[in-house]
């Protein structure tokens, strides 16, 4: 399931600090 | 002017900038447009199908830097958008008709019109009945004249929906959906007042708008299944998250 929703999820955790 | 409850202020400085989009969905199509010159002209479909995923990205950055998102874990977070991200989809592009669209065709996020006659031409049973639901809710939204300020309220009441199942913080969304109601209310009752039950034809429209989108849904899984929606983007991962 987690890797189903993978883009979803980098997008929505994604650090903008980096 | 008509007092603005600070909250629709607040909704309306998370709007996306329209031109940005514009911009980044124009240099998204040249670039898929360069990778096709191989393989002969995409379709007109297929080109459809990667703004509305690019609008999707848009949709999804547009939630995660808002107010009260913000606030919620990741899981609830992802479990909000699985649950209406064609419904924000659907609305982003209607809601592009009733402000600056014109009678009889399709104003495109590039900022380019399709005639809906030339859609309806090549239309099969399913998507001709979808654009002409869509046409009759961008005229009753237009009858209605609902403002920007009311179309930001909108996609917030949308994705603060708290009949999605197992959110981890039930209460807070319920909390964020009654405030956004109210700042919606408060609004319509300052510019509108005149307009009994302006309201609650909003949100009349609000419930089509969700049954336009379960059709929008089933029409593209559909076409998903019949290869012609391009595959590894956003657009398929959300299809895919619901079923």
């Amino acid at each position: 399931k987690k890797k189903d929703n993978a883009l979803l999820r980098y997008l929505l955790d994604k650090d903008d600090t980096v | 002017a008509p007092r603005m409850p600070q909250l629709v202020k607040e909704f309306l400085r998370c709007d996306p900038d329209e031109l940005q989009l514009r911009t980044q969905t124009t240099t998204r199509l040249l670039q898929e447009h360069a990778r096709w010159e191989k393989h002969g002209e995409p379709s007109t479909f297929r080109l459809l199908c990667l703004m509305a995923d690019q609008t999707l990205f848009s949709i999804v950055e547009w939630a995660r830097t808002s107010i009260f998102f913000k606030q919620l874990k990741l899981n609830d977070q992802m479990k909000l958008l699985h649950s209406c991200w064609s419904e924000l989809l659907l609305l982003d592009i209607i809601s592009r008709q009733v402000l600056c669209g014109k009678e009889g065709s399709l104003l495109l996020v590039t900022g380019q019109e399709m005639g809906l006659s030339d859609i309806d031409s090549h239309a099969g049973l399913t998507l001709t009945s979808l654009v002409q639901r869509g046409q009759e809710l961008v005229e009753k939204l237009h009858i209605l004249k609902v403002d920007r300020q009311e179309f930001a309220c909108i996609k917030f009441l949308i994705l603060f929906n708290p009949d999605v199942t197992l959110l981890e913080d039930h209460q807070f969304v319920e909390s964020v959906q009654a405030q956004i109601e109210g700042a919606l209310l408060e609004y319509t009752l300052c510019t509108s007042s005149h307009l009994l039950g302006r309201f609650a034809h909003l949100l009349l429209c609000l419930s089509e708008l969700r049954s336009l989108s379960t059709l929008a849904e089933d029409y593209l899984y559909c076409k998903h299944l019949s290869g012609e929606v391009p595959c590894n983007n956003l657009l398929i991962e959300m299809l895919h998250a619901k079923r």
